[in-house]
């Protein structure tokens, strides 16, 4: 399946 | 299963500082199904903690498992472990292995 758009999401806290 | 995973360790982290000071990435639907620890802040909770490090994955959220959730549903979970005035310390169960279990 094509990546999707939050593949390399980072989140930080 | 969460407890019996094979490597598994649980931390508890203190909050000893207004913010938790960590960084996350992946999800379900990625090419790291589980969220890895990619930052420890220097002075946040995480780092005052010792036992957590980058590179971790995180399998599970004060008894919560992050399986099969995507990016915004597990960081929406550590946000709100974070913000609870209901406990003043978060669980995590992480291991070493950055593996899809």
């Amino acid at each position: 399946s094509p990546p999707k758009e939050y593949e390399d999401e980072v989140t930080f806290f | 299963p969460g407890l019996l995973e094979p490597m598994s360790t649980l931390v508890r982290v203190a909050k000893s500082a207004s913010t938790l000071g960590i960084a996350i990435e992946g999800g379900a639907n990625t090419r790291q199904p589980l969220p890895r620890i990619v930052t420890i802040q220097r002075g946040g909770s995480a780092h005052n903690c010792g036992q957590l490090k980058v590179g971790q994955v995180i399998l599970e959220v004060n008894g919560v498992s992050l399986r099969g959730k995507e990016h915004r549903e597990a960081a929406r979970l550590i946000a709100e472990a974070f913000k609870t005035k209901e406990k003043d310390y978060i669980d995590f169960l992480i291991t070493e292995f950055n593996v899809a279990l």
